[in-house]
């Protein structure tokens, strides 16, 4: 499952 | 980027504008929860601070900024501008209630123990239950006035089209965070019975 470090949501 | 998330996105904007607007419009906030909006300022800062340290994109960026500035326009007309007209005494409900419980999970369940993760963790934690005060308000006094209900609605649009989002991307980019669904199911929770009477008495 890819995590979410990217953070792109507001 | 999907339709859902786009779409999530926009109604969150416009729920914010509606409000806003109400607030300026008619020079008054009755019957608007000054507490939830200074959560919601509480939750785009600790959100937000990423903006320092990691840029996603121009739309990223405008968004946030955006978010920040009419939550603090939002609470600057409550608490400065028509303070006069601030229904402060049936906006009682207690914050202390919401932010111990929070800040403690903040720091219990997170997804990296440092202090932007641990903030991150809070705002999400924080948003599920920041409307809370708004909806105590309106069941303590019994009323709600159309605009209001016309916020709260594109609202809990918002985070329906957001669980959308999140089940479009596991399906397609395999993307699944533990944090923001579990709080974003509860958070769409707590609009589900605002929505029924938003549909029910709107028919009436």
């Amino acid at each position: 499952l890819k995590k979410n470090s990217e953070k792109d949501e507001l | 980027m999907n339709i859902f998330r786009i779409l999530g996105d926009v109604s969150h904007l416009l729920a914010i504008i509606i409000l806003l607007l109400k607030i300026v419009k008619s020079k008054s906030c009755a019957g608007i929860s000054g507490k939830s909006q200074i959560l919601f300022a509480l939750v785009f800062t600790t959100r937000y601070l990423d903006l320092f340290t990691n840029f996603i994109s121009v739309y990223n960026t405008v968004m946030k900024v955006v978010f920040l500035v009419c939550a603090y326009i939002t609470v600057y007309m409550i608490y400065v501008k028509f303070r006069k007209t601030f229904d402060s005494e049936n906006d009682s409900f207690r914050l202390e209630f919401l932010l111990v419980p929070v800040t403690g999970l903040s720091f219990l369940e997170n997804h990296s123990f440092t202090p932007l993760e641990i903030l991150w963790t809070f705002s999400i934690y924080l948003e599920s239950v920041a409307i809370l005060p708004q909806l105590f308000m309106i069941s303590k006094t019994g009323e709600a006035e159309t605009i209001t209900t016309h916020y709260l609605f594109f609202l809990g649009l918002y985070r329906a089209l957001y669980i959308a989002n999140w089940v479009w991307r596991y399906h397609t980019e395999n993307f699944y965070d533990q944090i923001a669904v579990v709080s974003g199911v509860v958070q769409t929770i707590f609009y589900c019975d605002f929505f029924y009477l938003y549909v029910t008495k709107g028919r009436q």
